[in-house]
């Protein structure tokens, strides 16, 4: 198999099963209250991806399971320390999927984790 | 990534991007994909984030995840933002906050969303962007609705390292990948150059979705960590987004 440069003229347009689904955050709504319905919706590809995160991590180094138990233990903290609305929209992100609170902070740090 | 802001030749502004994500973070050897990205794919959305019952701004973003990586406030200017490497990368920014030895700074997503909330003007979000101090490096890219307004704000943890602004040296059109512009893009991962040529031969007469669409569905561009491609245009607040998948051949990044 080759790599090539190519400049397309025939991508658009896009499969209709590309669309992307649009949904509506009501920001009147309380921060908690916001995301229940998406969340409980996505929970099971969230989880996923989370728990894809903490088996990749193992995979590296059984020795790095102290980092996984800070994500359980220490990473709920920091919900608290998020800027008002963050904390308490990922709060209810929680609630409403069910999924700790240390791995939904964990799915909304990763920017800056993964800059190294 | 791979965001384009662009300036037709009547001076209509569009603003596209690639998110590309995953790299490193595991290739699944059997289907020679990034486990990551594949993890990301179905997690993808557009909100619409409304108050008063009118739409206040628009995002492509990720089921759970409240900060933004794209998004449009529709008749002020788009956002999009590129991941910056670094060794002083965003994890030294993300102990000082949990150890709250600095909490003077911002989350970048964070940053991007309290700006598309509060900023009224395109001059206002640059002002905003450029001067945040932030947890970790990134590129900031934008675009206005007027003629001239693009911008790629490089940024650093505590200012701007650089700020170039779209009609210089006559350009109608910035390109930001995942280092910084004003260098020679490294050899293992130059999708500057194929992105431009893209852009060059479509010309400034041609911009349009059906034409960014292709630039950014073309390899390298389109690599094995695209999960998708969004397209805003500036003079109607319209934002849609595809998912996408790179077949083989494709390049890994």
């Amino acid at each position: 198999q080759s790599f090539t440069d190519e400049c397309l003229e025939t991508a658009w347009p896009p499969n209709p099963t590309r669309s992307i689904t649009t949904y509506v955050v009501d920001l009147d709504e309380p921060a908690h209250q916001r995301w229940a319905s998406i969340a409980a919706m996505y929970k099971v590809q969230i989880k996923d991806l989370v728990d894809y995160i903490k088996v990749f991590v193992l995979k590296i180094s059984p020795k790095l399971q102290f980092l996984i138990d800070l994500v359980d233990t220490k990473l709920p903290e920091m919900a608290d320390t998020f800027p008002s609305p963050y904390g308490d929209e990922i709060k209810g992100i929680s609630e409403a999927s069910g999924i700790n609170l240390g791995e939904v902070v964990l799915y909304n740090v990763f920017y800056e984790i993964f800059t190294l | 990534c791979t965001s384009i802001v662009a300036q037709d030749e009547n001076g209509k502004m569009y603003h596209g991007r690639n998110l590309d994500f995953g790299l490193l973070l595991g290739w699944d050897f059997a289907n020679d994909t990034w486990a990551l990205s594949e993890k990301l794919r179905p997690l993808i959305l557009q909100v619409n984030f409304t108050q008063n019952g009118q739409v206040l701004y628009k995002t492509t973003t990720f089921a759970g995840y409240v900060g933004i990586i794209t998004g449009i406030k529709p008749n002020h200017f788009s956002i999009t933002m590129n991941e910056r490497y670094g060794i002083q990368g965003g994890y030294i920014g993300l102990i000082e906050w949990i150890f709250n030895i600095n909490r003077q700074q911002s989350f970048v997503t964070f940053a991007m969303r309290d700006m598309l909330a509060t900023a009224d003007t395109f001059a206002s979000a640059v002002e905003y962007l450029s001067k945040t101090p932030l947890l970790a490096p990134c590129y900031y890219i934008l675009a206005g609705p007027e003629a001239g307004q693009g911008v790629i704000i490089t940024r650093s943890r505590k200012n701007a390292d650089n700020i170039t602004l779209l009609g210089k040296d006559n350009s109608w059109f910035l390109i930001q990948t995942n280092y910084d512009h004003w260098k020679k893009p490294p050899f293992y991962d130059d999708r500057v150059t194929p992105a431009t040529n893209c852009m060059n031969k479509y010309g400034a007469q041609n911009v349009t979705f059906p034409s960014l669409f292709n630039v950014f569905s073309s390899r390298p561009v389109l690599n094995k960590l695209t999960v998708y491609t969004a397209l805003m245009e500036l003079s109607t607040g319209h934002l849609e987004s595809y998912w996408q998948y790179c077949e083989d051949p494709c390049f890994p990044w």
